[in-house]
């Protein structure tokens, strides 16, 4: 028996559409301690990694370790039936589940729908916990702007961090640019910009992937930025009392 | 010219 309540269903949603163009089939974990998914987009250049835990739900109950396989798409089609304020209860009664149900509640209104799950036998990545040597904090809308001007310029973008903060830069056939943002430690923590360089990292990556995961600063108003040099990146996104939203992105690296 | 990695590289089959 499994059942998970979101308080704000709109959250819920977030998250999905922050993922749907980056992975198609997940395979969704429920246990004891909450709510995760990791998958790759079809090049395996990105990894998506979900963490809910139980304890940022309304209600949340799993008797017996789950997973349940379903198309991001048709999850999506289900979710549309519902309202950005509604509360979204998924459950399911079986231990091998076929299907995912949902609940969706408003003041006025209550819905059900069933999701048909599949049987997917996705690798499962080991991602090893990491010391990061640059690890940089900051606005999220400001993170998605950069990448979205420069992701113009150039389809690799260059990340380059120092004792002085972070810069973004690009070089194409059009021309270059170079975008550095100054740390501050304003008292607004949604418009912080900090840095922790023990080691400076000079790294480019396929800006598209950026630009597809960056609808997940709906989730944030700040961002995490985890580098080391030739090494994946991590984007998270702290999703508050529940978990995060991390995507790894593989480095292009200089032959 | 820079080639793209992929995350298997880095990271092991569970």
């Amino acid at each position: 028996m499994f059942e998970a309540k979101f308080e704000d269903g709109g959250l819920f949603k977030k998250i999905v559409e922050a993922i749907k163009e980056l992975v198609k089939n997940v395979n969704l974990e429920a246990n004891g301690t909450g709510i995760s998914l990791q998958a790759m987009d079809t090049s395996h250049v990105a990894l998506v990694a979900l963490q809910l835990n139980e304890k940022g739900f309304k209600k949340y109950r799993c008797e017996k370790s789950l997973t349940m396989g379903l198309s991001i798409e048709n999850l999506q089609k289900i979710l549309k039936c519902s309202g950005n304020d509604d509360q979204i209860t998924l459950r399911t009664q079986d231990e091998e589940p076929t299907t995912l149900s949902f609940t969706f509640e408003s003041k006025n209104r209550i819905s059900e729908f069933q999701l048909n799950l599949m049987s997917l036998d996705q690798e499962q990545l080991g991602v090893p916990d990491t010391e990061y040597s640059s690890v940089v904090r900051m606005p999220s809308n400001e993170f998605t702007k950069i990448c979205r001007e420069l992701g113009n310029i150039n389809e690799a973008i260059g990340i380059e961090t120092s004792k002085e903060g972070i810069k973004f830069y690009v070089k194409g056939d059009i021309g270059e640019g170079q975008v550095s943002v100054k740390i501050n430690d304003t008292e607004k923590p949604e418009e912080r910009v900090e840095c922790e360089v023990d080691e400076p990292v000079n790294l480019s990556f396929a800006v598209r992937y950026f630009n597809l995961f960056n609808k997940a600063s709906a989730l944030s108003s700040q961002v995490i930025l985890s580098m080391s040099q030739d090494q994946p990146l991590v984007i998270e996104y702290i999703i508050e009392e529940m978990g995060s939203l991390k995507l790894y992105l593989a480095p292009k690296i200089n032959d | 010219d820079y080639s793209q990695y992929v995350m298997d590289r880095f990271y092991l089959d569970e």
